[in-house]
């Protein structure tokens, strides 16, 4: 899966996101991807956000609308991200999902639910500061 | 920490990342960005989990799911469970542009796509073929079903809940813990 999110320079956001999502899935089945507020969310007020992992327990929390309201509320994009992990981590302690969020500062942060396998989470972000795109890693909690 | 224009998302999926970028710098708006970086991992089947020929389903179709959300208007399009349409953002932008609607999916989705000039074709592609092949020829393992018969964990399909053999009287009686998985 693939989630986006946009900040334009006069502040305005978008986000988005595609995907052929899970492996032998039960023909129907859709997961978090195209869901607002689960798979992407964004409101010029407060920022933008988008997930990736198990959609199916993932949209339960609708996580990406989730880390947007934390941001409304103040909180850094860094820690409305691992807020929003830390609420599902404990219904579902060994979920696999990644959360990336953005204020509309620019300000942006990411976060993961660490599992044996799955320790750090990488994300591409291109600003007016990196003259290309760059990759980055965030340390799962 | 940075100042805008900002392009984040998930996974190393470089191209992606350009796209977006070069849409910002050519004068496209933050939604223009988004479709346009999501559309080219549909391209390049970024990782198999994006775009056509990728996680096929227990009947071996790949479906997709997308969506494109304007954070100024909150108008949202989304599509899910797309049937052989590989540009799903693409449709997902067309649902947000020419609908009242947010969501749409499936087999009916297929045909709004078809109206917006969307090509109808095969989203299977030998990777997708045999990937879904050697997981048959596993037993169908993993697969997403609890609570059935026969056991999931073991064999294939087709499964029905144990209340409707209980009620046809079959032989078959549950035994133990079935589930398979967490």
């Amino acid at each position: 899966t693939i989630g986006m999110v946009v900040i334009h320079k006069t502040g305005h956001t978008a986000a988005g996101t595609s995907t052929n999502g899970l492996k032998f899935k039960i023909p129907g089945r859709v997961g978090d991807s195209p869901i607002p507020g689960a798979g992407a969310y964004a409101d010029d007020a407060a920022g933008a956000a988008a997930a990736t992992g198990d959609g199916d327990i993932m949209m339960r929390f609708l996580p990406s609308y989730q880390a947007v309201e934390y941001m409304r509320r103040g909180e850094s994009p860094t820690v409305a991200c691992q807020k929003v992990i830390s609420r599902i981590q404990k219904y579902f302690p060994k979920f696999f999902g990644a959360v990336i969020c953005a204020n509309v500062t620019g300000s942006y942060g990411a976060a993961c639910n660490k599992l044996p396998a799955f320790t750090q989470f990488r994300f591409m972000v291109s600003n007016s500061l990196t003259n290309q795109p760059k990759e980055e890693r965030v340390n799962c909690i | 920490s940075s100042p805008l224009p900002l392009v984040l998302h998930t996974w190393p999926f470089k191209n992606a990342t350009e796209a977006a970028w070069r849409t910002l710098a050519s004068g496209g708006s933050a939604l223009d960005a988004v479709e346009a970086g999501c559309a080219q991992c549909e391209r390049e089947q970024c990782d198999g989990t994006v775009g056509f020929g990728g996680s096929p389903d227990e009947s071996g179709e790949t479906t997709l799911d997308a969506m494109i959300m304007d954070g100024t208007t909150m108008d949202v399009g989304a599509v899910g469970d797309l049937r052989r349409v590989k540009n799903a953002v693409g449709v997902a932008r067309k649902v947000l542009e020419h609908t009242t609607h947010t969501l749409l999916v499936g087999e009916s989705a297929t045909k709004f796509a078809e109206s917006m000039g969307f090509v109808n074709e095969d989203l299977s592609t030998d990777a997708s073929r045999a990937l879904h092949s050697d997981w048959l020829a596993q037993s169908c393992q993993p697969n997403c079903w609890r609570n059935v018969t026969p056991d999931p964990s073991k064999y294939c399909g087709p499964y029905k809940p144990p209340s409707i053999l209980k009620q046809d009287g079959s032989a078959y009686k549950e035994t133990g813990d079935n589930y398979g998985h967490d």
